[in-house]
């Protein structure tokens, strides 16, 4: 199973639709301070299901749509699509049939989500279901945020047992 | 569960300590209980840095916590290996002597895991196989150019 | 005493503007009370980089948040300078644009206040007058060198 | 006044006495990682009065003396020595006659600690009227340790308040 690509409409500074995509297994992203590279970790995390404001940088759950630039208006909403190549079946139950692999979040003004997987509407458990056992997710270790590299390590020992845990 | 807790203990500690010692070029790292009940115990690590004495992780450097979280994460994706990982900036704190052990080891993973590197250090964007340039032309709008490691880092200048 | 708060608020919230302009390239950075009375208001900053709508801290990127945080603890040590600032590795998560503009700023405050910089950073390495070297080539024991500007970056590798 | 030197004697990982001279406004400090460089900052901030051990990264306030190494053995105590030229008087109170300023601590494996002013032992509130008015002291807003830099713009508002009316 590999990400393919991951386009963004709306979502924090890209305004535009913009497509991300990521050809081979060791791909760099590099930019000036400020013009949007954790702004995709959030888009992964926030396609696969993250709830909370707070862990996207954010006040309300709509801080995630466009909100205006100097030479820009605020969109109405945001949309995140996220593909999966899955030719090796790797992504289990029921999809494992399924050579591509695509989930789509939006969501409008009034913080109202919708989860979409290859095309049809879904629910946001059934999103967590396709990664379920693959260690991904919204939170997963497999995904750092920028700054938070020491803290794991400096956390306390209930909290170090409890990843622990998620893991096995 | 005990038996897989002390299994899942057992694994991790074994393959952080290899990786520690490949991330520090030496010494070793460890995870520890702090009690005897398997069920309910914390764990906490101990790390070694190569010629110096053991050190609970408040007493390294931010370099040498850096390194140790990124043996600890690996050695944890490799019981589970999830099929991608995102780094956001995470060679920030390293001299270029640890970048250089970091992106070897980064190298060697991405032959069963693909990584996505955020990074302004040249020498991680050097061993990418792909830049994704992503920059702001338009004040407060992202959009993302291709380019070489040249001009990555003078997309960063910019 | 509400004068005095009134008085050290409306200084530094001066002088953090004009600081974040010149960190910024642009934009305007400020102070604002949280509650009417203003004996027991909290404050919080907003922030406006050039080109962008106001955003809360929490919306901006680690390398913005950083050149905030600089121009804030600036327009507070001017009011009251103590005759030293030791800052260590502040300039990790800026790009070359912004370390330029963070080290043109450090040498002008340099002719009233003595600066001590910790970085790996060779543009910051490159604006000090004088660079000490730490090494540790006996494992587990720390000693100075002199060293220029090549040395340091290449003692960060070794 | 300025800071001339500052010299470390069994001080964490500054085994052998070292002088760290700062002979200009302008001073940069580089080296690998877990070299020693912060161990300088938390050396400036112990003998400034700094009690608790959390702050200087250890367990108990001993933790500052150095603990051996692979070839060294553990020491039973730690000095730190700064001395400052007050030639401008900008250091208040009794002490504005000194041209210069050395204010020394030590202390033993039991925790026990002993400061000196110009070589005369002194209490630790006599080393805290030498700097009061400057804006220095161990935990002062001129001191910016390693990776707390960010910390300082997301602190609560009323934290935010209080940083403020210290520096008035
Ligand atoms: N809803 C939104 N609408 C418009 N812009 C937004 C929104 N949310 C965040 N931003 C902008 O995104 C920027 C932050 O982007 P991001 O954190 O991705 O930067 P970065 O490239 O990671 O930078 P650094 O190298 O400093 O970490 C902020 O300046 C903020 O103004
Ligand atoms: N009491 C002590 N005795 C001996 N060594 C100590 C003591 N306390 C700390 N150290 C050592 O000091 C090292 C950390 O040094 P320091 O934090 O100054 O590194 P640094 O040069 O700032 O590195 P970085 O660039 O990673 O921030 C640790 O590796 C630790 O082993
Ligand atoms: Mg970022
Ligand atoms: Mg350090």
């Amino acid at each position: 199973m590999r990400l393919n690509k991951i386009k963004l409409a709306g979502f924090k500074s890209f305004v535009d639709p913009t497509a991300v995509e990521f050809p081979s297994a060791l791909v760099g992203v590099a930019g000036p301070n400020g013009s949007g590279k954790s702004n995709i970790i959030d888009a992964v995390r926030w396609v696969m299901g993250e709830s909370s404001a707070k862990q996207l940088r954010g006040g309300r759950i709509a801080d995630v749509i466009f909100n205006g630039s100097g030479g820009r208006q605020p969109l109405a909403s945001a949309v995140v699509d996220m593909v999966f190549d899955n030719s090796d079946g790797r992504l289990g139950g029921e999809y494992a049939g399924w050579r591509e692999i695509a989930i789509r979040r939006s969501v409008d003004r009034e913080g109202v989500s919708n989860y979409f997987l290859n095309g049809t509407r879904c629910r946001r458990r059934d999103i967590a279901d396709v990664f379920l056992g693959t260690g991904l997710g919204p939170r997963s270790y497999a995904i750092i945020e920028q700054g938070t590299i020491s803290r794991l390590v400096e956390s306390r020992p209930e909290e170090l047992r409890e990843f622990l845990e998620e893991a096995a | 569960t005990r038996e897989r807790f002390k299994e899942t203990f057992e694994r991790v500690n074994q393959r952080l300590d290899e990786l520690f010692q490949r991330l520090f070029g030496g010494g070793s790292g460890k995870l520890v209980l702090t009690g005897e009940e398997l069920l309910d115990a914390g764990v906490v690590i101990t790390a070694r840095p190569p010629g110096k004495k053991n050190a609970t992780i408040q007493m390294l450097s931010g370099g040498e916590k850096a390194l140790v979280a990124v043996a600890l994460v690996f050695a944890i994706f490799e019981l589970n290996p999830a099929p991608f990982c995102l780094l956001d900036e995470v060679d920030a704190p390293m001299d270029d002597a640890n970048v250089d052990r970091f992106c070897d080891l980064v190298k060697d993973m991405s032959a069963n895991t693909q990584f996505v590197l955020i990074t302004h250090n040249r020498r991680t964007m050097a061993v990418c196989h792909q830049l994704i340039g992503v920059t702001m032309q338009e004040p407060g709008v992202s959009r993302l150019v291709g380019v070489d490691v040249d001009e990555a880092e003078r997309l960063a200048v910019s």
